[in-house]
């Protein structure tokens, strides 16, 4: 995968998140991808929390890129 | 670092995130 590849993924990706297009990711965002995913409530709670790297509630473009990055690469790219 | 700790514990369900977003089809209505 190039690097534009990457970049436009995850802009796709933060997009199904962020439907409002606030720029930002919520824990109530992601409860909505429950129906669409096939994961639980709780695992995707996990994923916020993990994404989430300061704690304060909202998900940016950058702590969502970081953590694809991380998940593609197996580390975090700063 | 906790951050890191908690990462690895959570790594699998990101993965599985990552793949369902990556397999799941964009743009349909």
């Amino acid at each position: 995968m190039g690097q534009n590849t990457i970049l436009e993924k995850t802009h796709e990706f933060f997009q199904i998140c962020d439907i409002e297009n606030k720029g930002f990711i919520t824990q109530r965002d992601m409860q909505r991808l429950n129906g669409e995913l096939p994961l639980s409530a709780e695992e995707l709670e996990n994923v916020f929390d993990t994404l989430d790297t300061d704690k304060n509630g909202y998900l940016t473009l950058d702590e969502f890129s970081s953590g694809f990055s991380e998940f593609l690469f197996g580390r975090k790219v700063s | 670092d906790p951050n890191m700790k908690a990462g690895a514990a959570n790594e699998g369900v990101l993965a599985n995130f990552f793949n369902s977003l990556l397999s799941k089809k964009t743009g349909a209505p």
